[in-house]
């Protein structure tokens, strides 16, 4: 059973979109295969990976319109499969609120069983992780994208609104495992856009040290424009630019992230 | 009747609640009274103010479960009134959703209408700008922020996944305004966050000034370190540091929107 990660907080524009596309190409290089699913109705991984918005997408299987294995894109890059998305999922925040809370809130794992089951039918070997990107929000598809989770990674700019948010999605989590999924962690917290120089940056992220101790990773993303170029070329920053100061820190974060794995 | 700007875009962390509050403060200041109307679950507009994020609010307004005047701060400062938000309003995104559409898109507009007339009834002056702070999605809160607006403003990062998401939202507004608001227009678009230093903004701001034209405002808004200090302090930037570059752009914006507005 591959381990699943949900790249969840609701506060808009922390860099959750490029951490979930580095975490997946990263990990597909050091322990492939890897799954990305992008829960987000902006299809910005999908976008950002190079794929078209086709459909179906995530949308049409989480309504039961369409078969899991009609939104996979399989080796869209070595090691890497993606389930795409559309704008069409931004209807599926009000109609999956429609349904009934058990269905609604495990419709997600229920497709992951699905594609992984099909995947070993196939006779191909499982997916080792599981990456979840998900909308700057604590709706509908979050909430199925935490009942599917084992953890979640929390990108966070060190600044005072994300600072803000931080405590909310810690209580949403304290609420999913206690209600939904009793295996759900808080896997980690990871810096990104962070620029050194400023006096901000630094109360943030001595503030998140005080509060979350060792949950916070070592490894902090400073802000690097290539990182921001990388998706207009429908790349990875990892494949676009390896030597940028953006890419070398994800490529750190990686291996923080496998060291904690092999501690578990 | 106070003319209504919704602050929108589902791309998250474009600078919304940034440009809410500063336009708002900047517009008490020289067009007084205003209205700010707080519609983010994450309630950064509240936060921002110095405002706690006391019940009820406007979630339980917009479910009917209080009435208007309860969820507003008359006269935070000199000449801007709040409504403000809280986090229970993330569960108003479902909630909106199961009404009926009728009810549920004109659930705003019929608040802002009774806030108007109690204004009145009170012997006070009536507002002349109501400004709507949206969340990152294009949900029932914005759909009701659109059917109740007259315009749309929309800040923007010069990035590829913003300029991405830019053509959903004017689709999303083209069937706003042929379905549920006839009068609702695009009144421009603010770019945010600009480094003029970096080649990815200024070809991002070339490709929207070739698509929109003068929607786009002259005036770009720099990335400026004391915008995103100014929330720590619960001020709009424009009371924290006035001669910060951040802040002056902003005052700026505020001469430039107004010149627009007397051209109408
Ligand atoms: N470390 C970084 N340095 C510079 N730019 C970055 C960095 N990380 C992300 N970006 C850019 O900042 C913007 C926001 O990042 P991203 O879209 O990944 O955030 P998000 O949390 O997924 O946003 P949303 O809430 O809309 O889903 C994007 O334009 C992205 O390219
Ligand atoms: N011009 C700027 N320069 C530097 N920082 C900025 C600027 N504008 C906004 N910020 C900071 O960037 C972050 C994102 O801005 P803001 O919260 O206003 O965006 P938003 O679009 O409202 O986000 P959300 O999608 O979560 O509602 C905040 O921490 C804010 O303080
Ligand atoms: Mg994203
Ligand atoms: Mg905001």
């Amino acid at each position: 059973r591959p381990k699943i990660i949900a790249i969840a907080n609701q506060k808009g524009g922390v860099g959750k979109t490029t951490t979930a596309i580095n975490l997946a190409t990263g990990l597909a290089a050091e322990s492939p295969p890897i799954l990305l699913v992008d829960l987000d109705p902006q299809a910005n991984a999908t976008t950002g990976l190079g794929c078209g918005q086709a459909n179906p997408s995530v949308y049409e299987v989480l309504l039961d319109a369409a078969a899991p294995a009609e939104a996979l894109v399989e080796d869209l890059f070595a090691g890497l499969s993606l389930v795409r998305a559309a704008p069409a999922l931004a209807a599926a925040e009000v109609e999956l609120g429609a349904l009934d809370p058990e269905t609604r809130n495990h419709s997600l794992i229920r497709i992951l069983e699905t594609l992984c089951a099909e995947r070993t039918a196939r006779g191909k070997p499982p997916w080792h992780y599981v990456i979840l990107d998900c909308p700057p929000a604590l709706g509908p598809l979050t909430v199925a994208a935490l009942v599917a989770a084992d953890e979640v990674l929390a990108p966070m700019q060190a600044e005072f609104f994300a600072l803000d948010g931080l405590s909310r999605l810690v209580g949403t989590l304290e609420t999913v495992r206690s209600n939904l999924n009793p295996r759900l962690l808080l896997g980690g917290i990871l810096l990104t856009m962070v620029d050194r120089r400023n006096r901000l940056s630094e109360q943030v992220a001595e503030d998140v040290r005080r509060h979350f101790g060792s949950v916070l990773y070592e490894t902090a993303i400073p802000r690097n424009v290539r990182l921001a170029e990388a998706p207009s070329h429908g790349l990875p920053a990892l494949l676009y630019d390896l030597n940028a100061a953006g890419s070398r820190a994800y490529v750190r974060f990686v291996r923080e992230f496998l060291a904690r794995e092999k501690q578990k």
